[in-house]
Parts: structure tokens; sequence; C-alpha cells
């Protein structure tokens, strides 16, 4: 889990 | 979820609001920059499109939702419904000088060379300034309703509060993500001068209104 994840924040 | 995320997300959702009650309850889309909300627009469609390829949750899914269709019910008011309203004249900021960096740097400085991830890269440089022609407006102007100057307030308060997000995951999750950081940053900054005017004069009684 790190930069490219991130897309549960609006 | 932090309380720095989830207040951030409210002050966005209420932000929002103010600016659709303000159209809907005067009737008029006066002294908004109906560019800013094309911009936002541009900005949900494009990040959101995680939409149809992943489920987060109902939390996420609902928000995304609801922050894209407000964004397309407001330009909707803004050049249709109140259009005799809209204040194009004062209205000038040249939009292209904008959307085109943010997508050449989307396309440079991005974290996976994909379609989606470089159209949500893209939203994200592009939220970071869609608020300048409504900054725009105003000083053109040389005045806010205090309405709209808390339309401004909440808006702005949401992206701080997500740098203090930001802050809390990295240390409690080790979360970091230097795109969404660095833009959020930038974002937060533009909107220093009107947080101090906010204070000085609206929270006073007082509307902003700049000297000429």
């Amino acid at each position: 889990k790190g930069e490219v994840e991130g897309k549960d924040e609006l | 979820m932090n309380i720095f995320r989830l207040v951030g997300d409210m002050s966005h959702l209420l932000a929002i609001i103010i600016l659709l009650m303000k159209m809907w309850k005067s009737r008029s889309v006066a002294g908004i920059s109906g560019k800013s909300q094309i911009l936002f627009a541009i900005v949900f469609t494009t990040r959101y499109l995680d939409l149809f390829t992943s489920f987060v949750s109902i939390y996420n899914t609902s928000m995304k939702v609801f922050f894209i269709g407000t964004s397309y019910v407001t330009v909707y008011f803004i050049y249709q419904h109140f259009k005799p309203t809209y204040d194009s004249n004062h209205d000038t900021f040249r939009v292209e000088f904008l959307i085109v960096p943010v997508g050449g740097l989307a396309f440079l400085v991005n974290h996976e060379f994909s379609l989606l991830e470089i159209l949500w890269t893209f939203s994200i440089y592009l939220e970071s300034v869609a608020i300048l022609p409504q900054l725009f407006m105003v000083s053109k102007t040389g005045e806010a309703e205090s309405i709209t100057s808390h339309y401004l307030f909440a808006l702005g308060s949401y992206r701080a509060l997500y740098l203090l997000n930001w802050i809390y995951r990295y240390y409690f999750e080790g979360f970091f993500d230097l795109i969404a950081v660095v833009a959020g940053c930038v974002q937060t900054i533009l909107y220093c001068d009107f947080f101090y005017l906010y204070i000085t004069k609206v929270l006073k009684g007082k509307k902003i209104s700049l000297p000429a």
C-alpha cells in the first residue's frame, strides 16, 4: 500500500 | 478515517451546500465564477472514474456521486437556469492557462503511467488551482457577498484539514502521497490571503470589499 493507492480519499 | 479527514469532507460538503442554497434562495449566481465551477466539474469527473473500477465503501461512493452530481447542477444553474444573473464580464480568467500546464504536468509527474492514474493526477493538480478564477473575480469586482465568503472559507478549509489528515496518516498509518500533499499545500496557500480577509472582516460582520 503506497503511492498509487489513496483513492479512498476524496 | 480520522477526525481531520471527516471534518474536511464535511467542510467540503458544507461548501457545496452553501453554494447551492445561495443560488437557489437568491435566484441568482451573481459573484460566482462559472469558470471555477466548470473546473470543479472537470476535477470531480476525472478523479472519480474509479467509481467504475473499484468499490471502497458506501460513504466513499455516495460522496463521489454527490460531488460529481452537484458540480453539474452548479454549472447548469450558472450557464442555464440563472444565466441572466451570471456576471460573465467579471469572470474573465483564462482557464486554458491552468488546464494546459496542469495537463502537461500530470502527464509528466504521476505515480503510474496509466489512463486512470494520469486523469486522477490531473484532477489533483487542477483542483489545487481551480479556485483561481473565483478569487480573480472577487479581486476584480473588489467585493464578495458574505454568503460567497462563507462558501470560500468552507471550501478552503477542506483541503487545509486534509493536510492535517495527511500528517496524521503519515505518522499513524505510514501513508504518504507526495502528489496529493504538494498539490494540497499549493491549494491551501492560494486561500491564505482570503482566510486573512475572512477572519479580519467577515467574522466581524463586515463584507469583503477591497480597496480599488
